[in-house]
């Protein structure tokens, strides 16, 4: 098939009651099916709007808030999908398993590929090495059944964010699977963040589309789900599939459909406590589509021309935990040039009119990211101060007045790796109205 | 006509080679 149609489902998860000690099997499976409950209805939905493929999102059959033992009664034993078990048909195969034989049934009864998120278990000998004393790893786990309800992939979730209840995989996983409608691959939350699985599965196994589950809470200005997510989606080059979960209090929203070239389907709400579907038809192997989004070679303007004179008063802020190089948007128009160590910015510009009332600055980082000093990042950024107060530039702002006739960003980047983020008032996505140049420029587009 | 009022333009970069690989996948603690 040439495109099919995807669907993503934002849920907004019925979380257990917070417990210190574990709940039986049968209360944990009353829990999960009330979550059930709810996708069936959606999954139904989807297929019978033509979907071929749903995901849904990271914990949405028991939430988050776990220990290991807490965990253990919501677990089950996912076998290996090369044993080829349909768990619809078969449920008793692998001991205790009714998460799995529903959700394939879902899957079969409605003729749609489903992906969930569950939480797997593996005994292992206590005397080995990293056996965790209770004698099982616990794994946070991705799994997809196919139209039949036939176990089609798992994934367990390498890169974990304070997830004490659940342990890392020995290396990550590159899990993929075929269909009639491209190749997927398949990856959870922080993972987004690291090369592997998630580049390599791009770069070396050729993927057209990404399944992503997740939980995602959103960090302004750079790290919010519908904005960072639609631009991995256009740097890599794939269709990401993103489906969130839903929990306005820990600022947990935002899903999407995005493809290479722009985000088809978006959704984020932060007024309600609603679930939302969204459809889209997106390209089956959009590398195929044309004009399929050339390679960028992201530094070359930015190294190409004479860095624009930097501004004397530049001056230091964070984001995060991060200290940037900043340089005020003084005039309505200009060319302007920060650095820090060996990552210079460029930014040229024109805004419609100047807004008194709001500031505006250009930002460099290059470094190690944050308290945990893993990530290497390097951003070139122009945002809106929260204020007119330059001390207050880099924290989170949510809304504006100003509008840009026109804007080129461009950076001399060391990374082949960049994702490029527009964010527009009251945090918005802006479509098919900024493009990314074949000389790295991140330029608009009307 | 212009775009709606923007708050950020970004180039995100992630130097991948340049990570730091103390910690094995697990993240102790939020960012």
């Amino acid at each position: 098939l040439d495109t099919f149609i995807a669907a993503v489902y934002e849920h907004a998860v019925i979380l257990p009651n917070e417990t210190e000690t574990p709940v039986s099997q049968e209360d944990a499976l009353l829990l999960m099916n009330k979550n059930i409950d709810i996708l069936e209805k959606i999954i139904k939905q989807a297929a019978e709007k033509g979907a071929q493929i749903i995901v849904t999102p990271e914990d949405a059959l028991y939430g988050w808030k776990f220990t290991r033992e807490t965990i253990f009664p919501y677990l089950e034993d996912i076998p290996d999908p090369q044993v080829a078990w349909i768990p619809c048909e078969d449920p008793h195969r692998f001991g205790r398993t009714p998460v799995q034989a529903r959700l394939s049934c879902l899957a079969k009864n409605n003729s749609i590929y489903v992906l969930a998120n569950i939480g797997d278990k593996k005994p292992c000998h206590s005397h080995g090495s990293r056996c965790p004393s209770n004698g099982y790893y616990q794994y946070n786990t991705n799994v997809v059944y196919d139209t039949e309800g036939k176990l089609v992939a798992r994934y367990h979730k390498y890169h974990l964010y304070s997830e004490r209840q659940f342990d890392v995989p020995e290396k990550p996983e590159l899990v993929t699977f075929n269909t009639t409608f491209g190749k997927f691959g398949i990856f959870t939350c922080f993972d987004i963040l690291f090369h592997d699985p998630a580049v390599t599965l791009v770069k070396d196994f050729y993927v057209d589309t990404i399944l992503f589950p997740t939980a995602w809470m959103n960090v302004l200005p750079l790290l919010t789900a519908i904005e960072f997510h639609s631009a991995w989606a256009m740097g890599m080059r794939v269709n990401l599939l993103v489906a969130n979960t839903h929990h306005v209090h820990l600022n947990m929203t935002g899903s999407g459909i995005y493809a290479p070239h722009s985000p088809k389907e978006y959704h984020y709400d932060m007024e309600t406590e609603l679930g939302k579907l969204l459809l889209s038809e997106v390209d089956a192997h959009p590398r195929n589509s044309s004009p399929y989004p050339m390679a960028v070679n992201w530094s070359a303007y930015a190294t190409s021309i004479k860095p624009f004179p930097v501004q004397k008063n530049s001056f230091q802020g964070f984001i995060s935990r991060d200290v940037f190089n900043f340089t005020e948007l003084f005039e309505n128009a200009g060319n302007l040039t920060i650095c820090q160590k060996d990552l210079c910015c460029h930014l040229s510009y024109r805004m419609l009119r100047k807004e008194e009332s709001e500031v505006y600055v250009l930002g460099a980082f290059t470094g190690l990211h944050g308290r945990r000093r893993r990530e290497y990042w390097q951003v070139c950024t122009m945002l809106k101060c929260k204020t007119t107060n330059l001390t207050t530039c880099g924290r989170p702002a949510e809304t504006a007045l100003t509008r840009f006739d026109m804007f080129s960003l461009s950076g001399t980047f060391g990374t082949e790796y960049v994702f490029p983020e527009v964010l527009l008032t009251k945090i918005q996505l802006s479509p098919g109205k900024f493009e990314v140049l074949k000389d790295g420029r991140l330029v608009n587009k009307n | 006509g212009s775009s709606e009022p923007i708050l950020t333009l970004s180039l995100f970069g992630r130097w991948y080679a340049k990570d730091s690989h103390s910690i094995p996948g697990g993240t102790s603690n939020l960012s």
